[in-house]
């Protein structure tokens, strides 16, 4: 996945 | 988000609500360890420097500021306020914390999925927050007595980990590409930790009886 996919997580 | 994901979300926020309650209403920090409640603002600290950068909707950002905003609040409580800090068992909560930051630290320089500063900051976040429990579950172990207040906090904050696996499980069969290895094992290991504490927590609930861990 993309930085912001890995990221959209809390 | 899928419903795994947004009941992690809400056992975590119920967690910290469960914590600020007994600390606010009661005046009482009696159980908690101090040394994993700054280790969590240490973990929030670390994961959302991008706070400000990186835009992911307008729940994410709110949900990050609060548990900024209540970890620290949390920490304050228990060292600064007048009342709440008498209520602390400093004698009881003496692991060595800070020391569990430096291999999370050496591993997200040799682990991660980016060598940038941010990036390598977020992992140590991961990896931090994987053991940050463990200075409360020893400070369990020794005083044994757990308050209802305390035993739904700690429940609460393995019921999160339990979803966010869930959801993992679902993301993985309905995303393409989402595939995350460091978040995965250090979230495994994380809900490990707090296997032992659920096997009482469900013997104490199914029994009707008062929490209490062995010796």
């Amino acid at each position: 996945g993309t930085e912001a996919e890995a990221h959209d997580e809390l | 988000m899928n419903i795994f994901r947004l009941a992690g979300d809400m056992t975590h926020l119920a967690s910290v609500l469960v914590l600020l309650l007994k600390i606010h209403t009661i005046k009482s920090c009696a159980g908690i360890s101090l040394k994993t409640q700054e280790l969590f603002a240490i973990v929030f600290l670390t994961r959302y420097l991008d706070l400000f950068t990186n835009f992911i909707s307008i729940y994410n950002t709110i949900m990050k500021l609060i548990f900024l905003g209540s970890s620290f609040s949390i920490v304050w409580y228990i060292r600064r306020h007048r009342v709440v800090r008498r209520s602390y068992d400093k004698d009881q909560d003496t692991f060595r914390h800070f020391f569990l930051m430096w291999p999370c630290l050496i591993l997200a320089i040799f682990i991660n999925e980016k060598f940038t500063l941010k990036e390598v900051m977020w992992t140590f976040s991961i990896y931090l927050e994987a053991i940050a429990i463990l200075p409360q579950l020893v400070m369990l172990q020794r005083t044994r007595n757990i308050d209802n207040l305390t035993g739904q906090y700690i429940f609460l904050l393995g019921a999160y980990r339990a979803f966010y696996i869930l959801n993992w499980i679902y993301r993985y069969f309905t995303e393409e590409h989402y595939v995350h290895w460091i978040t995965w094992v250090a979230g495994v290991i994380q809900t490990l930790l707090y296997g032992d504490f659920f096997y009482y927590y469900f013997q104490s609930w199914k029994n009707n009886v008062k929490l209490e861990l062995p010796a």
